[in-house]
This record gives C-alpha cells, structure tokens and sequence, in this order.
C-alpha cells in the first residue's frame, strides 16, 4: 500500500500513542459517535502540511493538542507520523520509504521532519503536488462535505479540475 | 496551462458520463464549461438526469442523488489521475442500501490503484472492507485503537 | 392530530393526486433515494406560505410544478393541500378544522385558499405566528441542517429565540 | 420585548441544561447571551461538555456530537413553548444506534404535545413509529405512496 504506517500521539483525542498499520484492499474505521475517527482524518490532513486550522474544525491550531479529560492533563505537544512506500517512487525523492512526521508545542512552534531530519514544510507539500493530496485535495472528503462539488459555484470547481491537471 | 486543462477537462467528462451511467444504472451526466469571468478562467456546470427524469437543475436532486453524483465526479477524476491515497468520511451517510451496494461495488473496482481508508456507520460497507479498525473511548476523552481484523474473510462476490 | 390531512398534487414529483393522512403518534416517512421524501417536507413548507425559493431547492418558484418525466408530461399547476384540526382553537380562527390551500401555476400567478375560499398570502402566514411554523420556523428541519444551529454565529442564532418569545 | 426575549432566554437555557444531561447521559451544556453588535441584540453562545471531556469551543465536537446539540436545543425550546407540529428530515443520519435509541426515547417523551413527522432511513427509528408511509418510485420520475401501515404494533417499552 501506499500509506503503510500512521503513529497520532497527542493529537486531539489520541493522547496515547496510536499507530495505525495498512494492508492491501480498503479499510474501514468504525466506532461510535464522537469517539475519534474523523481525528484520525484531521491527522492525516494535518501531518500533510495543512495550515488553516478551521478545515480541521479548530479555532486556532494549537486546538489540536490534546486538552485533558476528566482523568488526564492537557499534553504539551500533538505529534503525527506518516510513513509511505516510495518503491514506484511515486514521491520525487530517492528513499524506498518516507516517514514524515509533524510537531506541534503548546508555545505556537512546529516542526516538521523527513525520515527523522528537520525539514521545512514547503519539502513536505513539495512531495505530494502530484499525488491529489496537494493543495485542494479532492482525494480528502470531509465528514458532511460530500456533496461539497454539486453544491458550490462552477467557478469553485475549477479549482478541483485544476489540481487533477 | 490552458491545453493542459482542456485536456484534463475533455478526458474527466467522458469518464464522467460513462460513471453516472454505471452508478445511476442508467440516467444521463454530462460536464460542460461555461463562461466563467474570464475566458481564461471558465467554470464548470454539472448536469445530470437519474433514469426516466426531467430535471430542470441539479439543485433539485435529492440528498442521496446529490451524494451519488459528487461520487462519479471524484471516481472520474481518479480514472483520469489516480491519486495513490484517499480517505472518505462517512460519505455513505444519505445513501440507501442499493446504492451504498452500488457504491462499495465501484469503490472496490478502484481498488488495485488507489489505497481507500472509509469512516463509516454503515454494516454494509463494513462487509466490503479487508481491514477494520475499531475505535473507542472506554476512558471518557482518550481515542483507543481497539482492535485490528485483519484479512477479514471478504466474501468473494 | 393538529395536522389531518396532506394532499399534493402536481408538486414537484407527486405528478398525481397523493393524500396523506395523519394519526396519533409519530409518522415516519420512507423510502429509497430520489423517490420524493423530503418533497413532502418542501411541500409542508411552501403551503404554509414559504416565499424563498432556494428554502425549496429550487433556482425558481415555478420549478415547483410537476416538470414531467419518461413516460408523463409537464403538468401546468402545483396544489398543496393542509388540513388542521383546529378544535383547540391553536389558530386564531373560528373554524373547528381549517383546510389551506396554495396553488402555482406555470404563469407565476398563485392562489392561496382558506376552507376553500380564495385569500390572501398574509391571511395564511398570520394564522401560524404562533405555532412556532412562523417566519423563522424552528420546527421543520430540513436534510443535513440539523446541526444549522450549532454552526451559525452567535448573531444568527438569535432568530430562534425571538421566534420561540 | 426585551423582557420577553430574556424570560424566553432564561427558561430555555435552563431546560437545554437538563435535556444535554439526559441525551448524553451526563456531561454539562449552557447558553450565554453574548455583547452582540449591540446591548439591544445580544448573540448566543452554546457550551457542551459531554462525559469526561474538557472541549476548548464547541467547533470540535464531532458530526454526531453536533447534531445532538442541535436536538438538545430544539427540544430546549419545545419545553417552552411546545409546537404543535414538526417535520424532522434524516435528522437521525449522523447518529449511531445508542444515540438513535436515546434520540427516539426523548421524542417519544413529546409525543403527546407535538406531532411528529420524521423522515428516515434508519430502521431503529421506524420501530418507534406508529404510522408508516412508504414513497416509491416504480414509475421512474412520479412519487407514489405506497402503503400505510396504521398503528403498528408498537411494543410497548
Ligand atoms: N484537542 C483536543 N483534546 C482532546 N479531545 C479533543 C480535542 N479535539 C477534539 N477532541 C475530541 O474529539 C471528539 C470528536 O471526535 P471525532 O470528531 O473524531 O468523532 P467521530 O468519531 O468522528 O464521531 P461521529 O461519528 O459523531 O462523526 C470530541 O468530542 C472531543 O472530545
Ligand atoms: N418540479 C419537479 N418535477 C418533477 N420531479 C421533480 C421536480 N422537482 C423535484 N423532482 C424530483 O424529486 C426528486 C428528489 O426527491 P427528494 O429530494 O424528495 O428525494 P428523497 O426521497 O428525499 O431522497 P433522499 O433519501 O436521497 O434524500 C428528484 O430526483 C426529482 O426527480
Ligand atoms: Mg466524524
Ligand atoms: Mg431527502
């Protein structure tokens, strides 16, 4: 598969560490109402570079850090690493595998790494441009946005059209 | 560039028409540009009629018809540029159980190349997946994995 | 039941004489995708007076009327029939059971009945004020707006407690 | 009036506390009047603590969360000022099978003030209905009823 690994620790709901493995043929995640699983879809757009906190429904984007519960302290950091077979070298980059990983302090500081180096967001965004995970990605449907296409304008379409290009 | 989009245009609508007719059994779809503000920059009209009706706008279509067609919109984008990976959250929410049947049926023929991770309610999608992932929250607040199918006997077909 | 009876004719997809009757207890209401469900709930609202015509998914008011299909044609008028039982005297009226009427015809003229007697749009509207079905109703909630109140501004939300005064 | 607008205020947000308790069963919720563009036109804001959580802003409740709070508060205000009428469609989509059985349980509390009229797919619902409408669609493109199932057995809970 293309996404092999997903680790989400400290990100919204997840305040243990979760590690998600990936095998051929779809897979399905189920649970009851507010459990978690559209966090796990928030993480999956956030460890990929998104910078505007309301596309995942927080007010700003330290909301994403866990905030305690009723028996746990808020944490101090959200991390999320993606790791992704790059075989086909599917990613312009020389790695069989690229584990990238996003970090997010309570301070308003982030990193970002590469197979564990610092990097800079724009090398993350930079690989996927052309995999339909890049700027409007319309490989990413949003919990109640599914009719977003038929309901918007036909000048906002464009924009799907224009990152399938 | 323009032909670059005109290209991409051209080959997403006729996957467009050919998807509607697959996933609607039957119906008409068609994609079209329209003068949008500039000429550079034209915007795109949907337009779909679900077997044996006359719509006179989309905007008429119903809940679950609305969902269908977004759904024959991506899978025609992908059949032009498969994107590796895509996640779907609940996108069977407002469908009947004959097109959510319908719709699990096109999403495995895309299977082979494009890796679907689905947030779902629906027992019925559940079936169609060889991976399950269930979460919980048996401690009130904290998101746990629970426990992972893996392989699940997928009913051949 | 305060509620009695529905009949539409002509509106949207209901190309032939339906009626509705209503008893004690909830009504559900089912059916596959497309076959004309949330028509009726459209239905309710526009013979109730609804004069906004994107409230009805549609780009005009006329697209209310029975715009034919494979095997009918287009028919020339829409007519949505509400019986109430009005024995509480719940409408400010002296009837015991008071029938509206609204019909539209491919003309854009309308006409709007009262027990089977022809009057005005406000003489309808004015009978409801009080129900809650009023101008800003909060008791018809349409598809995938149920959580309209809880993602509007603060501002917004305002309308339906004015409504509810 | 202004007087009348805070006694309406004031009682529904004392009931919207109560029925959050019963529908999550537990957890807290409020209503606040905010400073709105001006003294005389007051916003209102909605805070909602389910069980055991400590939410920053009621943004990052979950789609079924959401649409729970929205059922709270309508019922709020039927409280106060029941009507004698209501048309529900698919508000039950989001919701799983436990918050569907809370959701009918509480509807059914108001049976006897309000007519309800709810437009469903969901199986759990229907049993709690005591009239039964089918639409169909064997002529493509014309709604038909189909049959009426009066006074079905309700089981009696
Ligand atoms: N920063 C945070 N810290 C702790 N918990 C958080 C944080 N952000 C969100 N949450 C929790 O996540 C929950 C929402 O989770 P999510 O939206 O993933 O639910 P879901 O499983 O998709 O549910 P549904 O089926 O209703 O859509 C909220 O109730 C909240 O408790
Ligand atoms: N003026 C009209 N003339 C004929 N048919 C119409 C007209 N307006 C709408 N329709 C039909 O009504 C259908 C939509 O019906 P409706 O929205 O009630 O479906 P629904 O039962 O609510 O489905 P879902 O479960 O998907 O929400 C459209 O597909 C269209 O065929
Ligand atoms: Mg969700
Ligand atoms: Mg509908």
């Amino acid at each position: 598969p293309f996404f092999k690994k997903l680790t989400i620790f400290g990100f919204k709901s997840f305040a243990e560490k979760t590690t998600f493995k990936f095998h051929e043929g779809f897979t399905a995640i189920v649970g009851p109402n507010g459990c978690g699983k559209s966090n796990i879809y928030d993480a999956i757009r956030w460890v990929l570079g998104e910078q505007n906190s309301y596309l995942l429904r927080c007010p700003s984007m330290t909301n994403v850090i866990f905030n305690g519960s009723a028996d746990q302290k808020p944490l101090g950091v959200a991390e999320v690493s993606l790791t992704i077979g790059n075989s086909s070298k599917i990613l312009p980059i020389e790695f069989n595998e690229v584990t990238i990983t996003r970090r997010l302090y309570r301070s308003g500081e982030s990193e970002y790494l590469l197979n564990k180096a610092p990097c800079r967001l724009k090398d993350i965004t930079h690989l996927f441009l052309d995999t339909g995970l890049g700027h409007s990605p319309y490989s990413l449907i949003e919990q109640n946005k599914v009719d977003f296409i038929v309901n918007s304008k036909s000048q906002e379409r464009r924009a799907i059209f224009e990152e399938a290009a | 560039s323009k032909e670059l989009f005109d290209k991409t245009f051209a080959e997403v609508s006729t996957n467009f028409t050919a998807i509607v007719k697959n996933l609607f059994e039957g119906g008409t779809g068609a994609l079209k540009l329209t003068n949008g503000a500039s000429p550079q920059e034209p915007g795109v009209e949907i337009s779909v009629q679900p077997p044996g009706k006359r719509l006179q706008s989309i905007s008429l279509l119903s809940g679950g018809e609305k969902a269908l067609v977004s759904i024959c919109l991506l899978f025609a984008i992908f059949l032009h540029k498969p994107s590796p990976f895509c996640v779907l959250d609940e996108i069977d929410a407002s469908l009947d159980e004959a097109n959510v049947g319908r719709f699990n049926k096109l999403l495995n023929s895309f299977a082979g190349k494009t890796q679907f991770i689905l947030i779902t309610h629906n027992k019925l999608t559940i079936t169609y997946a060889s991976t399950l992932y269930g979460i919980t929250m048996e401690v009130p607040g904290v998101s746990k994995l629970l426990s992972v199918q893996l392989e699940k006997m997928v009913n051949s077909e």
